[in-house]
């Protein structure tokens, strides 16, 4: 109990805890969901690890789903912000770090913002965020 | 509730 959100996200990250991650991303939300400015801060750890290698930003990618189901209207708010929606867009375009990152996880990020821009149609920058990608070409339809 | 809300951003990347 009282595990930070650092903590629970480091472990639901780590490539040693595959089997029982998903009892440490269920925590990370939890955790999120009793700190007033739990969605701000985790935000910004998930930013941090989307950037790193492969599989941990794969895992911080799937906590960050996790979060859009049981984080709520709060976590929503600070995901539709150019602030976060540009951190993915650096990874996934050529011009920023796209190009040493693998298609696994530029896939995967597309295919997130994609379902976001069809659970939340009235986010205009979640929308403006995908248009930018469709027009450097980057998303395969 | 206190529902701190800061509604600043940045300008989306091209």
């Amino acid at each position: 109990e009282g595990e930070s959100l650092e903590s629970w996200l480091n472990k639901a990250t780590h490539p040693t805890n595959r089997q029982e991650d998903w009892e440490y991303i269920i925590g990370f939300c939890d955790q999120i969901n009793k700190e007033l400015e739990g969605p701000q801060i985790a935000v910004r750890l998930l930013v941090h690890k989307i950037h790193s290698q492969e599989w941990e930003a794969l895992q911080a990618l799937t906590v960050l789903e996790a979060c859009m189901k049981n984080c709520g209207r709060r976590f929503h708010n600070e995901i539709a912000r150019y602030r976060f929606l540009n951190e993915l867009i650096k990874v996934v375009s050529p011009k920023y770090m796209g190009d040493s990152v693998s298609e696994k996880v530029k896939n995967k990020i597309i295919e997130m913002l994609y379902s976001w821009t069809v659970a939340f149609p009235n986010e205009a920058k979640i929308a403006d965020a995908y248009q930018t990608l469709k027009r450097q070409g980057l998303v395969m339809s | 509730n206190y529902d701190f809300h800061d509604d600043s951003d940045e300008d989306l990347l091209e």
